[in-house]
């Protein structure tokens, strides 16, 4: 009963952070004791829930926890969650992750430390959700050995079908075979992101993905067999956009928006007793 | 009179592929002889100029390029470059390109493959554009070690202020020193995309981007010194996200278009005298 979500996709800007941050929001005002772990140097999930990785410059943070995922006394991990609304907690990201790559590069376990560090916490939360950079690169392995759900945000572009492709390849690699990382980790969905109903090759798209999706339900076993189109699709709207910059979640910033009413509905499909448990 | 520009970014999405081809296929109609070098292994811009990394697995890329900068008899420089339209040719990525990071880890030359091999083909090429991925590893450092100059495609929203700070102290640290891999490096400006005049924020955040360069021009010797926001922002406009799936630029797919128009007048003021020689 405790989900584990990691929202991944190498491509730029597709709206992995809006997701993970709202969706987190969203899951926190139903009651739900929620995680954001924020694995990207660059910090929009921790500026999102306004934390600044500026003003905590002696403060741990998920670099720190990386490398030492230990709950010994002075281990990171105690200090590092840090509250940031009701039922929800951050751990925020700082610029140094970008250098976990090349500092954990060839330990044995370097994939699994946000595993391993995120184990100390028992049964805290009742969803941990993982804001990954735009890579397939070691921090975003890290998200997908620690999860058991991927969500995958992506646009309604033609271009985005192929790295999505790309994408569930990397998945399979951390399932399949007898030293596989991550043996249980299955795809929930896709998150459509800046949807635009009306436009030209919208729908080819989506059709295209859900019946993807259709036939993998024909093949047991894969870890996109269950996966699905989420619903709804997240329309564009500019109050997304917007609330990042003032610290504010779109559910603090504007409420009554579309961006609001569409991750809150997501919510319900995500939480609401459809997904896997 | 050749101009070498990096597109850099580090933030995901904000518009750096769609600029670097559509100016590139712009700067070619002007009559300029014009590569496009792509650093990103997703390989979008190479997709969006019709080069399918798919069906090139025995071709050479920029990957082997890197790995092989030079230009001895059977270089993959010889056969990596190819023609993509009048005047427009690309360096193409591959996925394999995600590997070169550790590949030349620790290689002591490993900022400057990239310039080695643009090294060989002497005053070919008019312009050399360079597309880089969202981040600011050895991919990116190899695009700014190669360039002349930098520019900066983002979007008008705050929080993309903070990154565009990181942004340029990492150009700083590639210019300042007596050991600085690329002192002459300088910042031509910012390219606003998918640019919304009605935004609530908009006008703030270009304000405040106009005066940051106003107080940098009276500082020289700064890489940004001369730096501007680049005029006409371009527009969001549907034709631009629809057109890389079917290998076109915006001037094949749209001419007409709002993006094509943006893209071409931006290239006048690229071009058209404005810039430095
Ligand atoms: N539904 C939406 N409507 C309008 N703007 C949106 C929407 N979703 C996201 N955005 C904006 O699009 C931009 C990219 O979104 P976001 O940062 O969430 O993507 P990302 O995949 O996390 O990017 P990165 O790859 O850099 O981590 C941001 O400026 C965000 O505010
Ligand atoms: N002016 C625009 N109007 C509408 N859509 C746009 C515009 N500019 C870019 N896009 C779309 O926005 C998305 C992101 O743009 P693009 O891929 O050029 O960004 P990027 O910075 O290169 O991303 P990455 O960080 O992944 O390399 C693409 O789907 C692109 O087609
Ligand atoms: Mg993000
Ligand atoms: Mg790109």
């Amino acid at each position: 009963e405790s989900r584990r979500i990691a929202f991944m996709n190498q491509k730029g800007g597709v709206g992995k952070t809006t997701t993970t941050v709202n969706l987190a929001a969203a899951a926190a005002a139903r009651g739900i004791a929620t995680l954001l772990v924020d694995l990207d140097p660059q910090a929009h999930a921790s500026l999102h829930l306004g934390v600044d990785p500026s003003e905590r410059m002696d403060d741990a943070s998920v670099y720190d926890v990386l490398l030492d995922p230990t709950d010994h006394e002075h281990a990171p991990i105690h200090e590092a969650i840090v509250p940031v609304g009701e039922n929800l907690w951050c751990l925020p990201s700082e610029t140094d992750l970008a250098a976990a790559e090349f500092e954990l590069g060839d330990q044995p376990d370097r994939h699994t430390r946000l595993r391993a560090a995120l184990a100390t916490q028992g049964g805290r939360f009742g969803a941990v959700f993982i804001d990954c950079p735009p890579s397939l690169g070691l921090l975003t392995l890290n998200g997908l050995a620690a999860a058991g759900e991927v969500v995958i945000p992506m646009q309604a572009h033609f271009l985005a079908l192929q790295g999505v492709g790309k994408l569930l390849e990397t998945i399979r690699l951390l399932t399949a075979g007898e030293h596989a990382i991550n043996p249980n980790l299955t795809v929930t969905g896709v998150v459509l992101c800046m949807h635009d109903h009306q436009a030209a090759h919208t729908r080819e798209v989506v059709d295209d993905l859900e019946s993807f999706f259709a036939e993998a339900a024909e093949l047991p076993g894969l870890p996109w067999s269950s996966a699905r189109v989420l619903s709804p699709a997240i329309r564009r709207n500019i109050k997304l956009a917007e609330c990042p910059s003032f610290g504010q979640t779109i559910f603090q910033y504007a409420p009554d928006a579309n961006g609001a009413l569409d991750y809150a509905a997501l919510a319900e499909t995500v939480f609401g007793g459809a997904g896997p448990e």
